[in-house]
């Protein structure tokens, strides 16, 4: 464990925890993209199979409980709490993320470490994750404003794997045969996605008004 | 093993 790597896990744990705040506070998830959080949901479960098989550490468990725990609730709010489902934009939460999943899974299936059950589907979750921001980004253009807590909520979930690249060069340097190109391409893609956002919610700093 | 590989990251 590096400074890095223990940033990003609470900037990840901290976009959760906003986003809970949201929902579960003022019941609402407007400007929220439930296919992302679905997505997202998907690669904690596909990530996270060997939590009961591999122990790493107290933390690591923890926190993968965590992770799996919130991104299930949040889908469950979304989906079928009356009040929350209230809020939530159906009609401009349209992009295809399931056309995502099948591209994600056959990438994996092409290209791995192991051809292992367990390492195809960790591979499947990398090359998800690194997608699944896209229904939400595609829905922001379409709402154009969002409020402050949804605009934190991307910017530290985006945040959080720009650390990690961060902590993969730390790592690099100090363990000799660090070498992970497929986390680490994965991990450039999905903060590059982030590009134009990180752009505009910068601007909104400086300008001091909501995210355009 | 668990050094080296990215499984012990969240």
């Amino acid at each position: 464990m590096n400074i890095f790597r223990l940033a990003g896990d609470m900037t990840h744990l901290a976009s959760v925890l906003v986003l809970l705040l949201k929902i579960h506070t003022i019941k609402s998830c407007a400007g929220v993209s439930l296919r992302t959080q679905e997505l997202y949901a998907i690669v904690f479960a596909t990530r996270y199979l060997d939590i009961f098989t591999s122990f790493v550490s107290v933390y690591n468990t923890f926190m993968k409980l965590v992770f799996l725990g919130s991104s299930f609730s949040i889908v469950w709010y979304m989906r079928y709490h009356k009040a929350v489902h209230r809020t939530y934009d159906r009609e401009q939460d349209t992009f295809r993320h399931w056309f995502l999943v099948l591209p994600c899974l056959v990438l994996a299936l092409l290209i791995h470490e192991k051809f292992t059950f367990l390492e195809v589907l960790w591979t499947f979750s990398l090359y998800l994750e690194a997608v699944a921001i896209l229904p939400q980004l595609v829905l922001l253009q379409r709402t154009r404003n969002i409020d402050n807590l949804t605009g934190q909520y991307i910017f530290l979930l985006g945040g959080y794997r720009g650390l990690y690249i961060l902590n993969w060069i730390y790592r690099y340097f100090t363990e000799p045969h660090f070498v992970h190109w497929i986390t680490w391409i994965a991990g450039l893609v999905q903060t590059l996605l982030y590009a134009d956002f990180f752009y505009y919610y910068f601007l909104r700093f400086i300008g001091g008004r909501g995210v355009e | 093993k668990g050094s080296d590989s990215p499984k012990d990251e969240l």
